[in-house]
């Protein structure tokens, strides 16, 4: 009654759109660098990097950015947690056991994903708790 | 079948914040 106008908000949109996006990645589509990770390649947006990472976000807003569509992240201890971390990206579910959670938390770091940063040192923490 | 998964809700903030354009 006397409303200037309505708005509908979805709200479950922004999961929906984040599914999507995750089913591009898994079938390749506009799918536009690669991370090497322990010389496995993880094809992935740079957009949805850039937009969960700080690490990412110094690399791709730059012009420098624009030719960049191959990259190698450090293998060793935490490339376990790379995979883990692509996939929290596009699902909002961080995989964490007592087994990993060191790994994710060094990716983590590298990553600069404060957010998980502290998310792995509470999961730590607790882990450790009687 | 896998084994138990316990998921646990975060509420806060997820991911960095893009600064908005000064």
């Amino acid at each position: 009654e006397g409303a200037l106008g309505y708005v509908r908000e979805f709200t479950r949109h922004s999961s929906d759109v984040l599914g999507n996006l995750n089913e591009l990645r898994l079938r390749g589509i506009l799918t536009d660098v690669t991370l090497l990770v322990g010389g496995q390649p993880l094809r992935a947006h740079k957009a949805v990097l850039i937009a969960c990472s700080g690490f990412f976000y110094s690399i791709f807003r730059g012009r420098a950015g624009v030719g960049v569509d191959v990259l190698s992240l450090p293998g060793g201890p935490e490339a376990r947690g790379f995979t883990t971390l692509l996939d929290f990206m596009y699902t909002s579910r961080l995989r964490l056991s007592p087994a990993t959670a060191p790994a994710v938390l060094a990716a983590a770091t590298y990553l600069q994903m404060e957010h998980v940063v502290q998310a792995c040192h509470r999961f730590i923490q607790a882990s450790y708790e009687p | 079948h896998e084994g138990l998964v316990a998921t646990v809700k975060e509420a806060g903030r997820s991911i960095h914040e893009i600064p908005r354009e000064e």
